[in-house]
């Protein structure tokens, strides 16, 4: 395995850019947040703002969680409750001048990272399939 | 990047085995799916039968793209529907005497993978974290 030529690969060129990504901003409500998750088919989603500003990540898990009620899930919560008052706010985001390295140690607990500029804008995400289709591709050599 | 050593790790070593993995039976309904998947926390588990066999995965996405209408989604439909009628039964499964190569490439495509025995019985699962745990310890060397 040449680790060497792994490590060497920009995370420019293999983050999924932020026009592919689905997302969901602040001031939704959560029905809506599931109709954005349920149609794209993801199961976590990142979080914006109008200025394309990265605030944290909304999930089924969380949004479940937050309408679970002790004898039901209540579903009549969702059209209430708004995405910024449970989503999780610790999301991993990199530099995209960041190291192939960190990020892979970041994707052990993390299914995908969110990449920003500088000035914390919003360019996209890196994900564990597309790391894992390079490490396996260098683990073939 | 030593990969010969990684390679030779065995599967049954890197494996989350059976009685700690969440799972929902073929005849549970969705309601039921859904609440052992929003208090585990885990987006998408195997289904098995009282004999231990593994039939397929339940997702958060499957069961809400399930009883999605075309107005809204439809929360009362979750009673009347089984985990059987919808859920995934292409499920990635291989031998627990499998390669870990062979793993490698099947979690570029799927977060986890279901081990079985010769006799179809469920073992456990291989995941995402756990090779990239691995992975990375073998790229820091
Ligand atoms: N429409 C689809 N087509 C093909 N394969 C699909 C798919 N939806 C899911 N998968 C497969 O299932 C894995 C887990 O998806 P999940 O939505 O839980 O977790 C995803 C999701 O939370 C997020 N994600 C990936 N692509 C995204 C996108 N375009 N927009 C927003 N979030 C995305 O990153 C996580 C990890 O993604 P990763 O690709 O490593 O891993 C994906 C991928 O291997
Ligand atoms: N309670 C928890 N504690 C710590 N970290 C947590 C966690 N729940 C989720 N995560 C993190 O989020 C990742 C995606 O979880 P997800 O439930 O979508 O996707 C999971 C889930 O579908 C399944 N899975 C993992 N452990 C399981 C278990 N004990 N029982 C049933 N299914 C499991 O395998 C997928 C990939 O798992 P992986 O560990 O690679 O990746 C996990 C892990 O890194």
């Amino acid at each position: 395995l040449h680790s060497g030529e792994f490590l060497e690969i920009n995370i420019r060129d293999l983050m999924i850019p932020s026009e592919r990504v689905a997302h969901v901003q602040v001031k939704n409500n959560l029905e809506h947040a599931l109709l954005v998750l349920t149609k794209s088919g993801y199961t976590a989603i990142p979080v914006l703002d109008p200025h394309y500003k990265l605030h944290g990540l909304i999930s089924t898990p969380i949004i479940m969680e937050s309408i679970l009620g002790l004898e039901r899930i209540e579903f009549e919560k969702l059209e209430e409750k708004k995405v910024e008052e449970v989503m999780n706010e610790d999301v991993p985001r990199i530099s995209i001048d960041a190291s192939i390295q960190s990020s892979l140690e970041t994707l052990i607990d993390h299914p995908f990272i969110c990449i920003e500029s500088s000035d914390g804008i919003f360019e996209g995400i890196l994900t564990r399939r597309t790391v894992l289709f390079h490490l396996n591709k260098h683990i073939k050599k």
